[in-house]
């Protein structure tokens, strides 16, 4: 009946709290019956007891590592090679971490840092780009919002809202606008306005509606025309988000380039333990968490913050 | 998908007469996993596994049956029985005003569901009008406004700092004066732990005693369903679910887990972003899709 590893010294009623445990923070079984079959030997290595708190100290580490480690190892599809977000890397240009130290002189596109923020319906995409302007603007940063929900009802009018609430520039057009164009309008209003950093809001959609996902890929296309390099994607995942929430990483990540992910909502109850196997089976790290609904409420992850609360 | 699943670990089966401990073993293992993976909650697969083995155990391999389907469908059964067996609707008093209260998490989908409801009622000949109630999310009126005039029904909205209960309660004035006879109360997104919230929905049902009320859950939710729906019903009390964003791959396990913990039936479905995208729900369907 027990569904994880055979051959444990544990007892039943401490493996069966673990598969619970495990479970419940929405680990997936997957996540759960590797980590596991590995616990033994994992306890005799650390010289731990056989007991449950010694077992979740052990998974903690291990749970950290992972959410440390996690390099992207998923590539869209069709991408384009010449292009890639290794590429620019490689011209000692580091356009990897959402935090850059020194804003650079914006003379054209190519200067301006373009956040794509991107998930599925509901998951607080909207919210979470104006806690992050409100955190780049704390920095120092000078923020543009492009109102790239071009399809919503009131998701044009939800981030002015924001963006005058913080005090960033906001760059909209009317409900039906090619989203690629508010994004182009955007970056070049930014080099005008004296802007380092434009974050770019988009539609939620469902990975399963190809044509939306496509619709995605070219934004990002007309965005990477523009300013020379990818965008830095932002794949926000609601942190109540069942098994679901591996397959919406995979195809997002498989059709554009994905930086990290914003997980939210972690001041409800749910653990999020699904970027655990988002980290594991696509080498995404999470880079940001929401806690709550007003600007203040984003911070920079922390895989031990995160292991620990898992089990709480 | 299940079946082919479960061929594998029912190999064994081959040649017996009879479903037994023993060789329905491994069967039983990857339902658990299928249910897992589907994001039914921990102990609502345990009990019904449980369940199955009880069924499944004794019985004959049927005749023109492989013992993989013979299980599958024992699985299937127990699956519908719990969601419902039959598709339930909501309890709308003919006469006189009909109230309706949407409430859940954030992001759940009930401004939409509320103007899908609107256009829903409104095709089966009744004047429903729409109410503001959320007074925090930046638009949440704006976006509510621009719903009832794509579907063509009153509504009422407050921008004066004035509190739910107060709003719900001069929407149902506005209603009266327009001649509308359902009042659907759109909500904000809440935390089933905001104790401040939970008794705002309360508030609005003291002010406007609702006929109906229904908790909007995202069909995505993990494990963590089962709490959250708990909660609500603890604290609020509601009559249905509506089961929101249906149109993606999402098995939905969290409607069984739901409905077996609360009792409360799923009365709708949300199946896309469109106004016209609600549908009643179907345990059968449901089953079938939790199942793989
Ligand atoms: N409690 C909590 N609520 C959040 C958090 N982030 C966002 N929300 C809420 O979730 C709801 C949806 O947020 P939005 O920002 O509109 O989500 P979205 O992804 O842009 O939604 P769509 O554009 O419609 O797909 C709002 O009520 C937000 O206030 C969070 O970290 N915690
Ligand atoms: N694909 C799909 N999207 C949906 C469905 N229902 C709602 N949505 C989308 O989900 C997102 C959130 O919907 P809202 O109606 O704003 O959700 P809400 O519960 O009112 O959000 P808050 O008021 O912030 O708590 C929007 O992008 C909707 O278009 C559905 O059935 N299918
Ligand atoms: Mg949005
Ligand atoms: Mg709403």
């Amino acid at each position: 009946q027990r569904l994880l590893g055979g051959g444990v010294k544990l007892d039943e009623d401490t493996l069966d709290a673990i598969e619970e445990l495990l479970i419940g923070a929405d680990m997936g079984v997957q996540s759960a019956v590797r980590i596991t079959r590995t616990i033994e030997s994992r306890l005799r290595e650390t010289g731990g007891e056989a007991d449950l708190p010694s077992v979740l100290r052990v998974i903690r580490g291990d749970v950290r590592q992972i959410l440390s480690e996690a390099k992207p190892k998923v590539k869209p599809l069709t991408w384009d090679d010449a292009l890639e977000p290794g590429a620019d890397r490689k011209k000692g240009r580091k356009i990897r971490t959402p935090v850059a130290a020194e804003p650079p002189a914006r003379e054209s596109a190519a200067d301006v840092r373009v956040v794509f923020v991107v998930g599925v319906n509901g998951t607080g995409k909207t919210t979470s780009i104006a806690k992050l302007g409100y955190l780049l603007q704390q920095r120092g940063h000078r923020v543009l919002l492009a109102a790239g929900d071009t399809f919503r009802a009131a998701a044009v009018e939800q981030i002015q809202v924001w963006a005058e609430r913080i005090g960033a520039l906001c760059v909209a057009q009317a409900p039906g606008a090619d989203p690629a164009a508010v994004a182009y309008d955007a970056i070049n209003a930014a080099v005008a306005r004296g802007c380092d950093t434009v974050i770019v809001d988009t539609a939620g959609r469902l990975h399963t509606k190809t044509n939306l996902m496509a619709e995605l890929a070219k934004v990002v296309r007309v965005i990477r025309k523009l300013t020379g390099h990818d965008p830095q994607t932002l794949l926000v995942v609601d942190a109540n988000t069942g098994q679901n929430g591996l397959a919406q990483a995979r195809v997002f990540a498989e059709t554009i380039p994905v930086e990290g992910l914003i997980l939210t909502k972690l001041d409800g109850t749910a653990k999020g333990g699904i970027v655990v196997a988002i980290a594991e089976t696509l080498g995404l790290p999470v880079l940001y968490v929401g806690m709550g609904e007003t600007v203040a409420d984003l911070a920079e992850f922390d895989p031990g913050t995160f292991a620990d609360a898992l089990f709480a | 998908d299940l079946t082919r699943r479960l061929e594998g670990a029912m190999r064994k089966l081959a040649g017996q007469p009879q479903l037994t401990e023993d060789n329905i073993k491994e069967a039983l293992r990857e339902i658990r996993l299928a249910l897992l993976e589907a994001d039914v909650h921990y102990q609502v697969a345990k009990d019904l596994v449980a369940r199955v083995r009880e069924q499944a155990l004794g019985q004959q391999v049927l005749q023109g049956l492989q013992p993989a389907q013979q299980v599958v469908k024992i699985v299937h059964e127990e699956l519908k029985r719990l969601l419902g067996g039959e598709t339930a609707s909501l309890q709308l008093p003919a006469k006189g005003m009909a109230t309706v209260m949407v409430l859940g998490l954030q992001g759940s989908g009930k401004t939409t569901f509320c103007g899908k409801l609107a256009r829903q009622l409104q095709k089966e000949g009744r004047r429903p009008l729409l109410v503001a109630a959320d007074i925090y999310r930046p638009a949440a009126i704006d976006q509510l406004e621009t719903i009832a005039g794509q579907v063509g029904v009153p509504v009422f909205s407050d921008r004066v700092k004035r509190s739910a209960p107060q709003i719900v309660k001069l929407g149902q004035r506005k209603a009266r004066d327009n001649d509308c006879d359902v009042l659907i109360v759109d909500t904000a997104g809440r935390l089933h732990i905001d104790q401040t919230l939970l008794q705002e929905l309360n508030d609005i049902d003291k002010m406007v005693p609702m006929d109906e009320k229904l908790l909007v859950l995202d069909a995505m939710t993990g494990q963590e369903a089962v709490h959250i729906a708990e909660q609500f019903a603890a604290q609020v009390g509601y009559d249905g679910v509506v089961l929101t964003k249906l149109d993606g791959d999402a098995r939905g396990g969290a409607a069984l887990s739901v409905k077996e913990i609360t009792g409360k039936p799923i009365k709708l479905v949300g199946v896309g972003e469109r106004l016209d995208d609600l549908e009643v729900f179907h345990p059968d369907r449901m089953a079938s899709r939790i199942l793989g």
